[in-house]
This record gives C-alpha cells, structure tokens and sequence, in this order.
C-alpha cells in the first residue's frame, strides 16, 4: 500500500457515495448511465470471486471489496426500481455487447492463467476500462450535466487516475509490474481525458457543465 | 508476476 493507491481507492469510494448522494438528494436518478453502473456489478462480482475462492489478501482488501459490491448492486436497485421513472433508457444507448463481446474474447486471449479465476479477473479487468463509456456517450449526447454529476465522474476518474502514480511506485519499490492491469488502467484513464478538460476549464470555474455544440 | 500475480489491488 503506498499514498497513491490509498488515495485512488478513497477516490473510488467518495465516487460511489457522491453519486448516492446525488441520487437521494435530487431523489432521481437522471444523467447517471443504467448501462454503465450495470457493468460495474459485472465488474465488481467478476473481479472479486476471489473473496470466496482466493487468499485472503488484507481487512482492508476484503472490506473494500464488499462495499463495491454492495454499493453497486444498491445503485442498480435504485435506479431499477426506486426511481426507475426518473430514467430514460431512450438516452442510454451505447451498445453494451461491444464491450462485454471484446473484453471476453482479450480475457480468452491475454491472460495469467488459464483457470476461469483467472479469466474472469482479466475480464474484469478489460470491462472495467471501457465500462464508463456508455456513461461518457450519454454525456455526451445531452451536451450537459447536472455539477454533482461531473463531481462523481471526477472522483471516478481521479480514482484510475492515482494508480497510475502508484504502478510507477510499486515498480520502484517491489520491482513489480502487472502488465493487463497497467495497459488497461491507461485506456480507461485516457477516456476521461476530454471530461476532464471540460471539467477544470469550466465546472471547477463555476459554470456549468456543457459542451460546445 | 507473470503467472497468476496476486490481485491485491481493487
């Protein structure tokens, strides 16, 4: 564990609730992508089966892991039956099996091992990459987003962001190197480039989040 | 790492 991974993943865990909270205060669920929060339960129950049928790796690993789970299966719940009024699948278009389809097949292919564990984990892996997309679409297909919106994809973003820094440190400290997790981490840290630039030249200067036409 | 690297992060 070192400041950056720490970081990310309290990153990632102010992402989740940021977009709890969004989504009790203004009790809907409008602007958030169905679509992309479903793939992060793919993700999550994918990635963590390790929790049932892995080494025990730390408190802290197993409790992280629980609450992604937990808190993404909830948010589904919420946008599915809670507020489902609120969302409007004729915005939420991106085709899904364009990305469940090519991060099965990589899984097939670039793997550590061939045993379903670890398949499935580099799966998880290469969906969680692109699973933002149906969300950044969205985005931009509306051209605009409510501020507490951006505030959780920021959080998100900074989140994949830090492990950047982390897989530098971790190479210098442990001489380790997790190829499929770093190559996947920069594609998915590059898909939030142009969110973030958006972001800093105008959320963060107090306007609202808009795209030029 | 290499074959099967311990997952330890999230």
């Amino acid at each position: 564990m070192n400041v950056f991974r720490l970081l990310g993943d309290l990153s990632h865990l102010a992402s989740i609730l940021i977009l709890l909270h969004k989504i009790q205060t203004t009790r809907s669920c409008r602007g958030i992508s169905f679509k992309t929060q479903a793939l992060y339960v793919v993700v999550f129950l994918t990635r963590y089966l390790d929790l049932f049928l892995g080494d025990w790796v730390s408190l802290y690993n197993t409790a992280m892991k629980l609450f992604f789970i937990g808190s993404s299966c909830y948010i589904l719940y919420l946008m599915k039956l809670r507020f489902r009024p609120t969302h409007d699948p004729a915005i939420d278009t991106f085709r899904v099996e364009y990305l469940v389809g090519p991060s099965l097949i990589l899984a097939l292919i670039f793997n550590y091992k061939y045993t379903l564990v670890e398949i499935l984990w580099a799966f998880s892996i290469y969906l969680e990459a692109v699973a933002i997309m149906p969300q950044l679409f969205m985005l931009q297909r509306t051209g605009e987003a409510e501020t507490i919106t951006t505030h959780y994809l920021a959080a998100l973003g900074a989140y994949r962001g830090l492990y950047i820094p982390n897989w530098i440190y971790r190479y210098f400290s442990d001489g380790t190197v997790d190829p499929i997790a770093v190559i996947a981490g920069l594609v998915q840290t590059g898909l939030y480039l142009d969110f973030f630039y958006v972001y800093f030249t105008r959320v963060l200067q107090g306007q609202k989040f808009e795209l030029p036409a | 790492e290499g074959a099967a690297a311990t997952h330890d992060e999230l």
